[in-house]
């Protein structure tokens, strides 16, 4: 099963 | 004071049908350079980045960068009121509370303005860095939109593959499954028909085909898209708005288990 992550973990906060 | 102006409604017209569905609202920031927008969807999963480039429009002034917050429903209901050929001015004054959208029909015997509160959004500007894709694909826009329709039927996710032989679109679920290829144009005689692959490695990705699909509301302002896919991270469907600037969407990809 596959499970959606979230664009934040990928980009940093500026 | 922050004016800008486009001759043809059209344009704003269909940027906003091209995010409205995934965000309420949304923070333009505008500068010399333009107006640009970066906001992600309600559950965090994807990020619109629009830039409009101040020098493809008919006019524009700022004098001081302006971060305006704007409810995108309000907006897009006050652009249902300009007509298609209408001028468009969209004017603030530096630290107003309020944006005025001003629509001038062709023969200017019809001005129409509509003033719009401003909010203040307490928005997340994301960093994001310059990736070295390992795929990168153009394809026809109406092309796309189809596959992510069609195969949303099948699915809530879609696994996109880029090999150099092409790339296929695949989605299984208890209806059955469906997988489409699309191989690289051997002739190009319109660059607007051409499914073009640039590929370092070769990649699989699972997304979620509700995304897409959002994303591809975009597909009246290009005829074609550009998907730039690398291993575990996020995919960016780019549409390019003529030679105003481009909206990009980033999508998180769904991982194992």
């Amino acid at each position: 099963k596959s499970k959606q992550s979230g664009i934040k973990n990928y980009f940093s906060t500026k | 004071m922050f004016e800008a102006r486009l001759m043809n409604a059209t344009i704003l017209k269909k940027i906003l049908d091209a995010v409205k569905d995934l965000l309420n609202e949304g923070t333009f920031d505008c500068s010399d350079s333009g107006i640009q927008l970066q906001a992600m969807d309600n559950s965090h999963v994807s990020l619109v980045s629009l830039t409009l480039r101040s020098d493809s429009f008919d006019k524009f002034r700022c004098d001081r960068n302006l971060s305006m917050g704007m409810n995108l429903g309000t907006m897009a209901k006050i652009l249902k009121c300009a007509n298609n050929d209408d001028t468009v001015t969209i004017k603030a004054q530096d630290n107003a509370d309020t944006v005025t959208f001003m629509f001038e029909s062709q023969n200017h015997e019809k001005v129409s303005d509509y003033e719009m509160k401003l909010m203040n959004l307490d928005q997340e500007h994301l960093g994001i860095p310059d990736t070295d894709y390992s795929c990168v694909v153009r394809m026809p826009s109406m092309e796309f939109a189809r596959i992510c329709r069609d195969l949303a039927q099948f699915s809530e996710s879609m696994v996109i593959c880029c090999t150099k032989e092409g790339v296929k679109f695949s989605a299984s679920g208890d209806l059955g499954s469906a997988n489409v290829k699309l191989a690289q144009t051997s002739n190009v005689d319109k660059e607007e028909e051409a499914v073009i692959i640039e590929m370092q490695e070769p990649v699989t990705l699972t997304f979620a085909c509700r995304y897409l699909n959002a994303f591809t509301k975009a597909t009246p302002l290009c005829n074609q898209v550009q998907l730039s896919m690398s291993a575990d991270v996020p995919l960016v469907v780019e549409y390019r708005i003529s030679d105003l600037g481009h909206i990009r969407y980033y999508l998180a990809p769904k991982i194992e288990e």
